[in-house]
């Protein structure tokens, strides 16, 4: 998904 | 994701139902420290500000919404609904003392200087500690409700599993990040005692006494 960031824990 | 961040999470996600069902069947908010509710309130605002923009997946976005309303909702229900049940003379803890050092530490170690980072690693910073205004409360009333410690296990424990998956990620999938992981483990390290006496004392069905 979109996630520039790459942070993908809550 | 990978099974000690998902069983993570899940320990979070009962924590949370956890305070909510002692809460709503007892109609009190006896025994909890109002202020570590609104720390944690602030740590979900700050850090899923990117709950519009940054989609990771369904699962992600889910729970943010729902650790943001339920946080939201117990500040509320303490707060107003439950008020006359506020034990408000055993909540003294200075939210300041965790406040202020956080948002100076996350303005000067960080990965990023942006307003997003930041407040990321202020929230980052601020959950390692925002336990404490609820573990200082305990040390005054000097007991716990049964409900609450299975409360605190939950919460500690989903942090001590977090860090699992930290170790997992830095083997299997090169993905290290040190301001999580030092915070977290400053985090779980706060719930050692607690995790002592609920061993040692409620899990032998005792109540949660601390040492007078």
């Amino acid at each position: 998904g979109f996630n520039p960031s790459g942070k993908d824990e809550l | 994701m990978n099974a000690f961040r998902l069983v993570g999470d899940l320990c979070h996600l009962a924590a949370i139902v956890l305070l909510l069902l002692k809460i709503w069947k007892s109609r009190s908010v006896a025994g909890l420290s109002g202020k570590s509710q609104i720390l944690f309130g602030l740590v979900f605002v700050t850090r899923y500000l990117d709950l519009v923009t940054n989609f990771v997946s369904p699962y992600n976005t889910i729970m943010k919404v729902f650790f943001l309303s339920s946080s939201i909702a117990t500040v509320y229900l303490i707060y107003t609904k439950f008020k006359a049940t506020y034990d408000g003379n055993h909540d003294t803890f200075r939210m300041e003392f965790l406040l202020i050092p956080c948002a100076l530490l996350a303005i000067v170690v960080n990965h990023e200087f942006s307003p997003m980072e930041i407040l990321w690693t202020f929230s980052i910073y601020l959950e390692a500690v925002a336990i404490l205004p609820q573990l200082f409360m305990i040390s005054k009333t000097g007991e716990a409700e049964t409900i609450t410690s299975h409360y605190l296990f939950a919460l500690g424990s989903y942090r001590g599993l977090y860090i699992m998956n930290w170790l997992y990620r830095y083997y299997y999938e090169n993905n290290f990040d040190v301001i999580a992981v030092v915070a977290g483990i400053v985090q779980t390290v706060l719930y050692c005692d607690f995790f002592y006496l609920y061993i040692t004392k409620v899990l032998q069905g005792k109540k949660l006494q601390l040492p007078a």
